[in-house]
């Protein structure tokens, strides 16, 4: 699973 | 940004603001929940903590500002400037059985075991279940007024929005977030009992009422 550290969505 | 997350995020937007006028005009905040305005005003100040730790872009920012600050400005009119109009009375769901369930999963169940990735994961899994009050207020007093009713399907329609994005991120991005997406389905399919009254109702000029 991939995630970013940095969330954009709100 | 896809061309969904975009609505989807209008229609957050809307969603709010329908709210605050609604009560602004009306003077009241009658047949809206207090306690799911909390829970909403709980979610955005758990989620948006990374204002602090990461800058995304000025949009992002700017968003997540006014999401934290109308969510207390809502609670803020609720309890305490429209306070006479708040009908308490039927506002009776108990919200510790929301809240520490899902502190519980978010705490056993995350992408990482630090503070702020928890905090985010409380605040993916509250949001998914923090309408319940309010659902459950409607189904007491049995009837939703038309502001209400609007309100209603422009908070259900942004994760509903927010699915399609998935699915375009998943594709064109690589991009999939298992909780994100798991929280926001289980959001949907609570508002579909609504969207159901909203579409053959309240669209063909009538008020939601239900039966006793």
């Amino acid at each position: 699973i991939k995630k970013d550290k940095k969330k954009d969505e709100l | 940004m896809n061309i969904f997350r975009l609505i989807g995020d209008m229609s957050h937007l809307l969603a709010i603001i329908l709210l605050l006028l609604k009560m602004w005009k009306t003077r009241s905040c009658a047949g809206i929940s207090g306690k799911s305005q909390i829970l909403f005003a709980l979610v955005f100040a758990s989620r948006y903590l990374d204002l602090f730790t990461s800058f995304v872009s000025v949009y992002n920012s700017v968003m997540k500002i006014f999401f934290i600050s109308t969510s207390l400005l809502t609670v803020y009119l609720m309890y305490f400037k429209f306070r006479a109009t708040y009908d308490s009375n039927h506002d009776t769901f108990r919200v510790e059985f929301l809240v520490i369930p899902v502190g519980g999963l978010a705490f056993l169940v995350n992408h990482e075991f630090s503070p702020l990735e928890i905090l985010w994961t409380f605040s993916i899994y509250l949001e998914s279940v923090a309408i319940l009050p309010q659902l459950f207020m409607m189904s007491k007093t049995g009837e939703a007024e038309t502001i209400t009713s609007h309100y209603l399907f422009a908070l259900g329609s942004y994760r509903a929005l927010y699915i399609l994005n998935w699915v375009y991120r998943y594709y064109f991005e690589g991009f999939f977030d298992l909780i994100a997406v798991v929280a926001g389905c289980v959001q949907t399919i609570l508002y579909c009992d609504f969207f159901y009254l909203y579409i053959t109702k309240v669209l063909k000029g009538k008020r939601i009422t239900l039966p006793a």
